[in-house]
């Protein structure tokens, strides 16, 4: 089929594998290509993969040689790295690619005649969001495939409650001919296979028109408000209560209004506002800071959400305008001042909960500006009492003192992208807090049966999200399991136990083993790292060195590329090493380009040396 | 539903049936001073018969509520909800959870039973009875149990409450039955002179598929004579 071969490439398959247990996915993507022409040519593979993901291996194979990965410190994959660039030989990369994705690039020159495989896998574990959790893949080959397949099987032993999968791309009735989703009990099922035919932009075109977002959706059966399931000595427990009413929140909107806010950015700050102001319960209570040079107050302290005062919020937004510079620490400072004047002076429900949110868009330069000393008034003056959140708003933000403010306060960093769709980032994000069930929320085990526990205590549960915790057992072969998480709920406290006896245990071990045995364990690993890698965002010295070795030596553990490791892919070549590199990049670098893969060159019979590696 | 009055004065206990059509709701408990109110509604088999005296019934959904508190919890064989004002939680029968608020304290117990206590004063202890899912007969169904019942007031009345405060009763003239298992006698209560039989029920607390025998005089004819008024008195439109 000529038209099946581009430039001398004939893609043979594309095939991406995705296995989910307990929200852990586990992902294969696997390309095989030919080169039909009679010259060696470079062959690109290009894989889109979540942020939140670790890539844990990825495989050359040349006419039948598997080259696979192993993971190395980065400052040790760092310096081959350097060595292999100084003599001109370069490196395949991991760059970040739009909102949710880092991409992942490498690229080979193959001999006429002979064939290519290359093999990535990675593993994330799901989060559940707005009450389901979300898979999303990017679907773009460069050309025609022969054997195109997207599948996905899930498992969840809570079984599965309702399952999805969307393609942007899927416009028409043939191409969703291709898309087959069922899901029973506990096992779900999503496949897309298009045909050559079905992958046309038009029938008589040679381009393909998978290009797009394919995304798979699900949530579990929520008959109990917890599961735990333990394998191998490794547990995992998910909790995530609903039917409970929300707690009445106290949110302080503090608003970057100086003059890099003008026109555009504040116009959609004011109109999520807005929005956000129509979706307020009367129970609530708000104001608003907003920090220019000056500090200026909608009210001098928090207001009932009532019908009344919302119509007047609304005038106040309505009116708001840029000025000049920027006091972030003013502006922070008043609105926290004010959550807990509202608390100390019964101002507010005693059962209810404050929450300040950040939203700003550049650098702090009026005031108090040095990061550290905005970062240390805010942790003093909070002093643990509420979580404070961050939104950095375009891309002129320091988003690392953004993120480090949030995590020091138990919240979290929100990038806004500026874009058409920035007013809908922030009600997303605003919708995502809206809703807390339960504060204070601490997920307790019996003493010296648990080692290792993942982070146990959360000052929120919001609706539609799920706490997960994971550690080892203390005794591998224990036969009784008890946890309990208490809350303070709205109008009452309460205190949910989950309990599993040696006959639960074990019939949970059978079910689940034959699938993916050691998921658990992974699971906990993830975690763990990804829960060691945000608490060194906020630490120092000593402190930082200890988590960093700890995360070091998880990853390298369990062969996950993150910030702290790099794998390499080592072929000798004449005696000499060839190397290639992928970085991870963090949310705090911005501005980085779509990437632009870069060689390892593989001229038989040259031999060559790739890295893959996490930033 | 089958009804069990123990009476600690004469460590003995009564008993009585409530034949009422499916859907009928009856006041259990009413106390005015401490704000605590108990309905019961009652469920049939799946398969209805049509013979009153063949048909089985149960409660199927329970409301207690307190006024005071302005709290109300309705429980189901599926659900239990728990209202604060208009505020809804809903909890299901596969939760162990303890809900504690000012004055009360709520414990769902996996599959169980609800232990509901009021301050230092009334428990209440709600069982679920299930059977088989696909049972072609049966259904699920609740029981309802009063601990520390003194310390609700004297005014406290309903069909069960009406017992909560002293009670006496005499039998006599104790003789063999239709069925000699189940002797016949004469009691007099409340002034009234009833023709009574020696039989058993079932207490279910500790555990809800075996049950703890409870010998009873059962009064007939919906407990009529031992009851206060009529049963018409008991009926009441919603559960709330």
């Amino acid at each position: 089929l000529p038209e099946m071969v581009v430039d001398g490439i004939e893609v043979y398959s594309t095939k991406i594998h995705c296995r989910v247990t307990s929200r852990f996915a586990h992902n294969t993507v696997t390309t095989r290509a030919t080169n039909r022409a009679e010259t060696a040519k470079e062959v690109s593979f290009d894989v889109e993969l979540p942020k939140t993901a670790f890539i844990t291996n990825f495989t050359l194979t040349i006419d039948g040689v598997t080259y696979p990965g192993n993971i190395k410190e980065k400052e040790v994959a760092q310096k081959q790295y350097d060595r292999a660039v100084s003599q001109g030989k370069t490196a395949g990369l991991v760059k970040a690619s739009g909102r949710k994705l880092e991409k992942f690039t490498v690229s080979v020159n193959v001999a006429a005649g002979s064939k290519v495989t290359f093999e990535l896998t990675y593993e994330e574990l799901l989060k559940r969001n707005k009450g389901k959790y979300e898979m999303y893949l990017k679907v773009r080959p460069k050309q025609l495939v022969k054997h195109f397949e997207i599948t996905a099987d899930i498992f969840e032993p809570q079984g599965i409650s309702s399952l999805d999968a969307q393609a942007s791309f899927i416009t028409n009735d043939l191409l969703a001919s291709a898309l087959t989703k069922s899901f029973s009990g506990k096992k779900g099922h999503v496949s897309f296979k298009p045909s050559v035919d079905q992958q046309r932009s038009c029938p008589t075109c040679t381009d393909s028109l998978l290009d797009g977002d394919f995304t798979i959706t699900y949530d579990v059966n929520r008959e109990s408000p917890a599961n735990v399931q333990i394998v191998n000595g490794y547990f995992v427990h998910f909790f995530a209560p609903h039917g409970l009413p929300v707690v009445p929140k106290n949110v302080v909107f503090v608003i970057d209004v100086s003059g890099s806010m003008y026109y555009q950015k504040l116009k959609q700050t004011k109109e999520a506002l807005l929005k956000i102001l129509e979706d307020m319960k009367e129970n609530d209570y708000l104001n608003f800071v907003l920090f220019a040079s000056k500090v200026r107050v909608w009210k001098d302290h928090l207001i009932q959400a009532t019908p009344e005062n919302i119509q007047e919020a609304r005038a106040f937004v309505s009116n708001i305008a840029a000025e000049d510079t920027t006091n972030i620490n003013g502006g922070l400072l008043r609105g926290i001042e004010m959550l807990k004047k509202a608390r100390e002076e019964h101002q507010v429900p005693e059962r209810s909960t404050s929450i300040v949110i950040l939203l700003t868009d550049g650098i702090a330069n009026e005031g108090v500006s040095r990061p550290e000393d905005i970062q240390a008034n805010a942790r003093n003056a909070i002093g643990g009492k509420f979580p404070l959140y961050s939104l950095g708003f375009g891309d002129n933000v320091d988003y690392g003192f953004l993120e480090k403010l949030a995590l020091e306060n138990n919240g979290f960093a929100r990038r806004i992208y500026e874009a058409s769709d920035a007013t809908l980032q922030l009600q997303d994000f605003y919708e995502e807090i809206a809703n807390p069930l339960l504060t204070g929320v601490e997920v307790e085990y019996p003493q010296n049966a648990i080692l290792d526990l993942t982070q146990n205590t959360y000052k929120h549960y919001y609706d539609g999200s799920e706490i997960v915790v994971a550690g080892k057992l203390a005794d591998k072969d224990m036969n009784h399991f008890k946890a309990d998480v208490k809350g303070h709920g709205a109008f009452n406290d309460l205190s949910f136990t989950e309990e599993l006896d040696a006959e639960e245990m074990e019939k949970a071990r059978q079910e689940q083993d034959y699938i993916f045995g050691d998921y658990i364990e992974r699971l906990w690993a993830y975690l763990t790292i990804e829960q060691l890698l945000d608490k060194r965002k906020k630490a120092q010295g000593e402190e930082k060195e200890n988590l960093t070795a700890q995360a070091l030596e998880l990853s390298l553990k369990y062969h996950f590329v993150t910030p702290l490791t790099s794998m390499v892919v080592t072929k000798p070549e004449d005696n000499e090493d060839q190397t290639a590199i992928a970085d991870k990049p963090g949310d705090d670098q911005v501005d980085v380009p779509p990437s632009s893969a870069v060689l390892v060159g593989y001229q038989p019979p040259q031999t060559p040396y790739y890295y893959v590696d996490g930033d | 539903p089958h009804f069990i009055i123990r009476v600690p004065g004469k460590n003995d206990a009564l008993c009585f049936n409530i034949d009422e059509d499916p859907g009928t709701v009856l006041r259990l408990i009413h106390d005015p001073v401490t704000g605590l109110t108990v309905h019961g509604e009652i469920i049939g088999d799946k398969v209805a018969s049509a013979d009153s005296k063949t048909r089985n019934t149960y409660f199927g959904k329970l409301g207690i509520a307190n006024a005071y508190l302005d709290v109300r919890i309705e429980v189901t064989p599926e659900k239990i909800s728990l209202w604060n004002g208009e505020a809804q939680s809903t909890f299901s029968w596969l939760d162990t959870v303890t809900v504690t608020q000012n004055g009360m304290t709520m414990a769902i117990n996996r599959k169980k039973n609800i232990v509901l206590s009021f301050g230092d004063g009334v428990t209440f202890v709600v069982v679920l009875h299930q059977v088989w899912k696909k049972h072609p007969v049966h259904r699920d169904f609740l029981g309802f149990y009063v601990v520390d019942s003194h310390r609700m007031s004297a005014q406290t009345h309903g069909l069960l409450g009406q017992f909560f405060h002293p009670l006496d009763f005499e039998v006599s003239d104790i003789r063999p039955g239709l069925d000699p298992s189940k002797p016949v006698a004469t009691m007099v209560v409340k002034n009234h002179q009833l023709k009574v039989t020696r039989g058993s029920q079932k207490d279910y607390r500790r555990d809800a598929s075996v049950g703890v025998k409870v010998a009873c005089w059962f009064i007939h004819n919906n407990g009529e004579g031992l009851l206060d008024g009529d049963l018409k008195d008991y009926i009441v439109p919603a559960l709330f």
